[in-house]
């Protein structure tokens, strides 16, 4: 038996729109810990790698390990039956081919449920090494989604740079170039709107400015952004969903031909 | 998409 209690459900609305349009289906793997997903997009050029902890949950129950194969357009369908106040249920047998919905209203007083029917889904997993990052970059999340957006009108690929004064996004294209620079913050009266840049070394990347747009479709979980980069390694762009989980995004840097 | 490297060529199969 597998049930998870979620009140904020507006948290599970968010995240399928983090990852719906980069993936057309994914396997929610479900035990104790919470549940995970890791999935590549279509064109194996990005991973996407979600954890939800199971203390994030206010009722969590998983007794055997399950992997939970979904189409993200059938799922994106059902929990945009959910309002943003809804609390959010999932349950699902051990050895389930369907998985259940429960939404209620904080009231109590409207109650819907809706049932899916599984998918079986090949998808092999990756070994993620553990990286020691030569950049790590926190910022504001609307201020990454609004460079990635103004920049990607000039070109097809974003070169990020970064050195300890701070962070620069750069295109280049037919019409001409254009730069964002954002220096590290001194202080700020709020968190969420500091930049702050921890370097090892300076280091300069580009990336196709699709994914990067894509990726920004999780700017609603989180305030700010954390960038981490390296030479010759994926980017890795996260999210941290509530206190109690995170969404990654890996993407794999553009190289000189 | 030109340039454009694979995620697969940096992270093996587990």
């Amino acid at each position: 038996m597998f049930e998870a209690r979620l009140t904020q459900g507006s948290l599970l609305k968010k995240v399928m729109e983090a990852i719906r349009e980069l993936l057309n289906e994914a396997s929610f793997d479900c035990s104790e810990n919470g549940i995970q997903l890791q999935a590549m997009d279509n064109s194996h050029v990005s991973l996407v790698s979600l954890n939800m902890g199971s203390e994030g949950f206010d009722k969590f129950r998983c007794d055997r390990n399950l992997t939970m194969g979904m189409n993200l357009a059938s799922l994106s369908k059902i929990l945009k039956c959910a309002s943003n106040s809804d609390a959010i249920t999932l349950k699902a047998q051990d050895d389930p081919d369907t998985v259940t919905f429960t939404f209620e209203s904080e009231n109590n007083e409207r109650v819907s449920d809706y049932s899916m029917k599984l998918i079986n889904l090949d998808q092999e997993h990756l070994g993620i090494p553990d990286t020691e990052y030569s950049c790590v970059v926190k910022m504001p999340s609307a201020d990454f989604a609004r460079i990635c957006k103004d920049l990607s009108q000039f070109g097809d690929c974003i070169t990020i740079s970064c050195t300890k004064e701070g962070i620069k996004f750069s295109v280049a294209g037919d019409i001409g170039t254009g730069n964002v620079k954002l220096a590290q913050t001194a202080n700020v009266d709020k968190e969420s709107e500091a930049v702050t840049v921890e370097m090892q070394e300076p280091v300069s990347l580009t990336f196709a400015c699709r994914y990067l747009n894509h990726f920004t479709k999780a700017t609603p979980l989180s305030e700010q952004v954390q960038l981490s980069l390296s030479a010759d390694v994926p980017l890795v762009v996260e999210y941290k969903i509530g206190e109690f989980g995170h969404i990654r995004y890996y993407l794999a840097p553009k190289i000189d031909e | 998409i030109k340039g454009q490297s694979s995620i697969l060529k940096f992270f093996a199969t587990a």
